[in-house]
């Protein structure tokens, strides 16, 4: 029931006593954001497109029923562990959402390892789950994705730069594609909330200040593109798929956090490979 | 020749874009067995790379075969969890020093980790999240614990840590709940 900081010589995170995402704050600049974060879905728009009736959400189609996503109130649990060397928030969404919020030691960001899925469907609605993050920031309908995987990209909320733009997707239509980071910047205050991923994602800025990326889908529709099944696949125990990866977020100074991604970025792309072997040998021997 | 196979099994995934949904189950699990090959033939390449560069046979540790972990990120590693004392080396591909934090599921309470030079290591013990023990595909595996250090690798290169199971105190964290699940 107590606030709880997690923190390091780089950024500290403070969470409310029910283990909510409260307040991020860069220890260099000493500047500080609101933050929350959570893990929504969006219901996957029906219909039978091969009737002539309403294009479903599918595999290559993303069409939201409706532009606000269904939440929970909040983590149902949270748990944290304090050590040496990481600190850990463990915090359930809902019985097949779940997140655990950690930072290592002297490490200049916080790691978000998301757990989705089997994700139910006996309500007969597909489902498409984001990670979300609300900051303070404001970011005047700005948001930056790496897209092609090369350079940033400005991309501005209901607008094209090169046609007139009739926005009939309020969600989906501002989806982007995320290859490893996207960012959002706070020109008044010159502070950057940079996200990186762990795969190719979509993502999406839907309100100012905030950033929020799809990492699992399961839609009951086929979409009528060409591929002539619904994206539903079970896994081998036929209940649905269980998806677990890592975020990495940064908050810090616009005109230093480049210097953070690039690096992160290629660290993460190229990350060591462990391999293990049995032995019972000695230091001494094995040296 | 051999890492053939997983270039070629890449080729195809990316020119039909697989693994994205956008192909019919049959198929995605034939992009997957491709893959898997592919990376099952990597890990042979890698593993007659590291016996050129560790000792000759007769004098030791050349004889092992390294095993790969492919699915450390739902904490499943068969030798890990059933072995006392093992070896880690692990590979930079980078073109420079890096330091890495490593996560090995683990069935004790306590480990020491010697780095290449012999010195103890700092590690912590982190106990696994429920829905970790839950998730399908750990099926036989038994860890309920991580081992959590960080290594340092040098440029293109690698570092060897031995860990070894002890009988310490459990170096375990402090732990609460912040709210109970209603």
């Amino acid at each position: 029931g107590e606030p709880f900081v997690m923190k390091n010589k780089h950024m500290s995170l403070k969470f409310d006593g029910k283990g909510n995402w409260e307040k991020l704050t860069d220890l260099h600049s000493k500047k500080s954001i609101n933050v929350t974060n959570d893990i929504v879905y969006y219901n996957g728009m029906p219909g039978n497109c091969s009737k002539g009736e309403f294009q479903p959400s599918g595999a290559y189609i993303f069409r939201p029923n409706g532009t606000s996503p269904q939440k929970w109130t909040g983590p149902s649990s949270a748990m944290s562990i304090v050590g040496p060397l990481v600190d850990e928030v463990h915090m359930e969404f809902s019985p097949w959402a779940t997140q655990v919020t950690r930072q290592y030691k002297d490490e200049p960001y916080v790691e978000v390892e998301w757990t989705v899925g089997p994700i139910p469907v006996q309500d007969k609605l597909g489902k498409e789950v984001v990670v979300r993050f609300e900051t303070g920031l404001n970011t005047d309908t700005y948001f930056y994705t790496d897209a092609n995987g090369r350079e940033i990209l400005r991309r501005v909320r209901d607008y094209r730069e090169t046609w007139d733009l009739n926005q009939t997707e309020p969600v989906a239509g501002n989806y982007y594609p995320v290859n490893s980071r996207i960012f959002l910047r706070d020109e008044g205050t010159g502070m950057q909330f940079t996200v990186m991923t762990d795969r190719s994602q979509g993502g999406a800025s839907i309100h100012d200040g905030e950033v929020e990326l799809m990492v699992h889908r399961r839609l009951l529709y086929d979409d009528c593109k060409g591929v002539g099944e619904p994206m539903n696949e079970t896994g081998a125990d036929q209940q649905g798929l269980i998806i677990r990866g890592k975020m990495y977020l940064h908050l810090g100074q616009t005109l230093d956090t480049a210097k953070f991604h690039r690096d992160f970025g290629l660290k993460k792309y190229m990350a060591p490979i462990p391999a293990f072997s049995e032995t019972n040998m000695k230091y001494q021997e094995y040296s | 020749i051999n890492i053939q196979v997983l270039k070629e099994a890449m080729g195809v995934a990316q020119h039909h874009d697989a693994v994205s949904g956008t192909e019919k189950q049959q198929v995605a699990y034939d992009y997957a067995l491709r893959l898997a090959n592919g990376r099952n033939e990597c890990q042979k390449v890698m593993n007659d790379a590291m016996r050129k560069l560790l000792p000759k046979e007769k004098e030791g540790p050349a004889a092992m075969e390294m095993k790969y972990c492919d699915l450390l990120n739902i904490s499943a590693c068969t030798l890990t969890e059933q072995n006392k004392e093992f070896v880690m080396i692990v590979y930079n591909p980078l073109g420079r020093t890096v330091k890495h934090w490593v996560r090995l599921p683990v069935i004790g309470s306590a480990y020491s980790v010697l780095d290449p030079s012999g010195n103890t290591v700092e590690t912590q013990m982190v106990p696994l999240t429920k829905r970790t023990t839950v998730i399908p595909e750990r099926k036989g595996h038994i860890a309920t614990s991580e081992l959590v250090f960080q290594v340092q690798i040098p440029a293109l290169g690698f570092s060897t840590y031995m860990v070894k199971m002890t009988q310490g105190k459990k170096k375990l964290t402090k732990s609460s709940n912040i709210r109970g699940f209603v």
